[in-house]
């Protein structure tokens, strides 16, 4: 999903 | 990861490895805005609520861990610690902080790429982070003796900004439907905010002269 594979940056 | 984005997370790491440093050994807070710094405290404390629950890597939860440890600890140093919360410049640091807090706090219940309690929180945190440098410009602008520690603590926290955003455009064009305009726009008007320190920082580099900003 989009939203989720940019909570992997800090 | 590429490696702008390990650049900025290493050039965040250095900015706070440089403020505690400068709090830790020297014993003074000089030039620091505790506004900002609890702010960030704040943002951390806000984005990382998934740190338990929702595993990326062991990079990401020691980094994590790294950031609302130390955010934590320089406020604590800031407020009560004997000695370094008499080196701080209660008087210039006069930002209310408090109302751009409750402003991010309503625009990430409008604006969130889901309406749950940890996207919400994380859309807050966002637009929390892209004006929290804002009390510690202000602070700057008000010191005439800007040391070489806060001023590159700022430095390096700005440059951190800037390659986050070579990370951006260099997903974008290498990930499938990497669009996020929430991070992107706040971070764009995040590192704007940079602007004008960045272009007196290089200008007193360049000519060999004491930071100083014009007010």
């Amino acid at each position: 999903s989009s939203g989720s594979n940019l909570k992997d940056e800090l | 990861m590429n490696l702008f984005r390990l650049a900025g997370d290493m050039t965040h790491l250095v900015s706070v490895v440089v403020l505690l440093l400068k709090i830790h050994t020297i014993k003074s807070c000089a030039g620091v805005s505790l506004k900002t710094q609890e702010l960030y405290a704040l943002v951390f404390a806000a984005r990382y609520l998934d740190l338990f629950v929702h595993f990326v890597s062991l990079y990401n939860t020691v980094m994590k861990l790294v950031f609302l440890a130390s955010s934590f600890t320089i406020v604590w140093y800031m407020r009560r610690h004997k000695i370094v919360r008499r080196t701080y410049d209660k008087e210039h640091d006069t930002f209310r902080h408090h109302f751009i807090v409750l402003p991010c706090l309503v625009l990430g219940l409008l604006l969130n790429e889901k309406f749950t309690f940890r996207e919400v929180m994380w859309a807050f945190s966002i637009y929390l982070e892209a004006v929290a440098i804002l009390p510690q410009l202000v602070l700057l602008q008000r010191t005439r003796n800007i040391d070489n520690l806060t001023a590159q603590y700022v430095f390096f926290l700005g440059a951190y900004r800037v390659l986050y955003i070579f990370n951006w455009i260099y997903r974008y064009f290498t990930e499938p439907h990497f669009v996020h305009w929430i991070s992107w726009i706040a971070g764009i008007v995040q590192t704007l905010l940079y602007g004008d320190f960045f272009y007196y920082y290089i200008l007193s580099w360049k000519n060999n002269v004491k930071l100083e900003l014009p007010a």
